[in-house]
């Protein structure tokens, strides 16, 4: 969970140093950007609700304005805007935005707003990094940052396949059946991505996805 | 049914 946890941080931490840095957001999808802040703004709505610890208030915060702050770097920095490649970034997000609220509005655990709103996040999670992948694929010579990026994105949800089979092995009672399903899904749509990453850091070449 | 899993993750 912890090293989940941590290389969902440095995720994102990559991602701003690539653009803070490089000043240019180019291989970065705003779609995906902009799925992922409402998939955390609809996870996090109990922020101030319900505590559990600082930890995870802080995860939460950092999450939530880290996320805003890319999102503004890509809409409103003069210099990195300038950079986005907007006529590559055409995924359809609608496709995933509604299929995953309706489904969450039938398969849920409880009828109620917060937890049709934290379902809806737990499965448009799942398929929010489809627009980056679409846009890696198109783009040729991907910088080491941005697949260093989704490298670490997908990490994340595959290490918290190891926390739930431990949790499930250790807790009692522990079972989550549709964040299981949903992180399942999430890992196997890196699967591609993580082959060809891998195969291009054996070889010390840059990674560039068959078309 | 199973009371919910307290939402203790990321």
């Amino acid at each position: 969970r912890e090293a989940g946890d941590m290389t969902h941080l440095f995720s994102i931490i990559v991602l701003l140093l690539k653009i803070n840095a490089t000043k240019s957001c180019s291989g970065v999808s705003l779609k995906t950007q902009e799925l992922y802040l409402l998939v955390f703004v609809t996870r996090y709505l109990d922020l101030f609700q319900s505590y559990i610890s600082l930890y995870n208030s802080c995860m939460k915060f950092i999450f939530i304005v880290s996320s805003g702050c890319i999102i503004g770097y890509m809409r409103k920095h003069k210099v990195v805007s300038q950079t986005y490649d907007a006529e590559q970034d055409t995924f359809r997000v609608a496709f995933l935005v509604w299929p995953s609220f309706l489904l969450a509005a039938v398969i849920n655990q409880k009828l109620s707003v917060m937890e049709i709103l934290w379902t809806f996040s737990i499965y448009l999670e799942s398929v929010a990094i489809l627009p980056q992948l679409v846009l890696l694929q198109r783009t040729k010579n991907v910088d080491n940052l941005t697949s260093n990026y989704v490298f670490l994105l997908g990490s994340y949800r595959g290490l918290y396949l190891l926390n739930w089979i431990y949790r499930c092995l250790t807790e009692e009672g522990y079972r989550q059946w549709i964040v299981w399903i949903s992180g399942l899904l999430q890992t196997a749509i890196y699967c591609d991505f993580f082959y060809y990453y891998l195969k291009s850091w054996r070889k010390n070449e840059r990674l560039s996805l068959p078309s | 049914t199973a009371p919910a899993t307290p939402k203790d993750e990321l």
